[in-house]
């Protein structure tokens, strides 16, 4: 563990709670995908299922088990309690144009051709692709609340800062996995838009809009 | 350098 794994993690578990905290608090999910939030579910199911097999700390398995938790707690209150807040409209990415490609892209590129492998890979993948129709909706809403800003900065920021853990590995333990680095590049590239406006916009006190 | 087998990230 590395002082950047850390925060990326601590990063990681700001977004749930932020987001968590937001439905909650305003009981509405309005501008939240539920499409981005059930591929997370399928990512965290997918790769947390060596939660039963191999024990690598008791922080490792508290973190796992907490965000596949939180996954589907988020998907209960954006499909089930506050769905009527629910923008179906506007939350209209076709999920089968990101799993399909990724699970064909697992069987071909892996480290190994066995289930669980394969099942961590197209969880690698999906990843970094699983933000999309979160992107795509405040994109097409034009603008989002400052509070889902909030959601989607420390959410970037936590695979931004692994691509930093996975350099200080390569350097100082000579580890490194061209899977999750690439699939971490894409993912954080992904944002990079998304950054700028944070970052120009909400950060100086003013609402996150995209230019229609 | 090696790849690590086990998964100790999350």
């Amino acid at each position: 563990m590395n002082v950047f794994r850390l925060s990326g993690d601590v990063s990681h578990l700001l977004a749930i709670l932020i987001l968590l905290m937001k439905i909650w608090k305003t009981r509405s999910c309005a501008g939240i995908s539920g499409k981005s939030q059930i591929l997370f579910a399928l990512v965290y199911t997918t790769r947390y299922l060596d939660l039963f097999t191999s024990f690598i700390s008791p922080y490792n398995t508290a973190m796992k088990v907490f965000f596949i938790a939180s996954s589907y707690a988020t998907i209960y209150l954006i499909y089930l309690k506050f769905k009527a807040t629910y923008d179906r409209n506007h939350d209209t990415f076709r999920m089968e144009f990101l799993v399909l490609p990724v699970l064909v892209l697992a069987f071909v590129v892996n480290h190994d051709f066995t289930p669980l492998e394969i099942l961590w890979t197209f969880s690698i993948y999906l990843e970094s692709v699983a933000i999309l129709p979160q992107l795509f909706m405040v994109s097409k809403t034009g603008q989002a609340e400052t509070i889902t800003s909030h959601y989607l900065f420390a959410l970037g920021m936590y695979r931004a800062l692994y691509i930093v853990n996975w350099v200080y590995r390569y350097y100082f333990e000579g580890f490194y996995d061209l899977i999750a680095i690439i699939a971490g590049v894409v993912q954080t590239v992904l944002y990079c838009d998304f950054f700028y406006l944070y970052v120009t916009k909400v950060l100086k006190g003013k609402q996150l809009t995209l230019p229609a | 350098l090696r790849r690590s087998a086990v998964k100790d990230e999350l």
